[in-house]
């Protein structure tokens, strides 16, 4: 473990508690994309399979279980809660999700560090993790201005696959044979689907104002 | 077969 990793997995989760306010507070998930939820859930079910065949650390089993957990209960409330589902934006969240399922299994069955049904499913998470913002970045598109809670939540999320970024580097500097290409690679590309949404951040942070996305 | 990358991370 070192401190990217570490701050890296912090504000992955500080994102989370701000969706789980955020819904829990507001009793609304208006601006929250519903797919993009179930990509997550996805992402952790498919990624945490050794979650019970292979014990790394405390640390490891209980931030899998919140990461699980978390993500299936938004998911969950979003589709059940009789307060929460009447905000979701139904007729804004039209990204075709299934593309990017289909795609990332495809990638993953040609691109896996072993053919190997836990590694396939792996290495399906990571790319599916890369490209599981879409459906969010396009929804905060349409839906015009953004209110504050969902936009530090967007913000976390992107920011600690950029601190994953600075924790594989650290990891390869410390130990040459360390190569984690499948996850590097993507990595870079999740953090770069962010940079207009940075952009517009920055400048929302900078001006005080309002954070607007161009239609 | 091939050695895969420890997954140690989450």
């Amino acid at each position: 473990m070192n401190i990217f990793r570490f701050l890296g997995d912090m504000t992955h989760l500080i994102s989370i508690l701000i969706l789980l306010l955020k819904i829990y507070a507001t009793k609304s998930c208006s601006g929250i994309s519903l797919k993009t939820q179930e990509l997550y859930a996805l992402v952790f079910l498919t990624r945490y399979l050794d979650l019970f065949t292979d014990f790394i650390s405390v640390y490891n089993t209980v931030m899998k279980l919140v990461f699980i957990a978390s993500s299936l209960a938004i998911v969950w409330c979003m589709r059940n809660h009789p307060l929460v589902r009447r905000s979701y934006d139904k007729q804004l969240d039209t990204f075709r999700h299934y593309f990017l399922l289909l795609a990332s299994f495809l990638l993953a069955l040609l691109l896996h560090e072993k053919f190997a049904f836990q590694e396939v499913l792996w290495a399906f998470s990571i790319y599916l993790e890369a490209v599981a913002i879409l459906p969010q970045l396009v929804l905060l598109q349409r839906s015009g201005n953004v209110d504050n809670l969902t936009g530090q939540y967007v913000f976390f999320l992107g920011a600690y696959r950029a601190l994953y970024i600075f924790n594989w580097i650290y990891r390869y500097f410390i130990d040459p044979h360390f190569t984690r290409w499948i996850a590097c690679v993507s990595g870079l590309v999740q953090t770069a689907l962010y940079a207009d949404f940075f952009y517009y951040y920055f400048i929302s942070w900078k001006n005080n104002a309002k954070l607007q996305l161009p239609a | 077969g091939a050695r895969s990358s420890p997954k140690d991370e989450l």
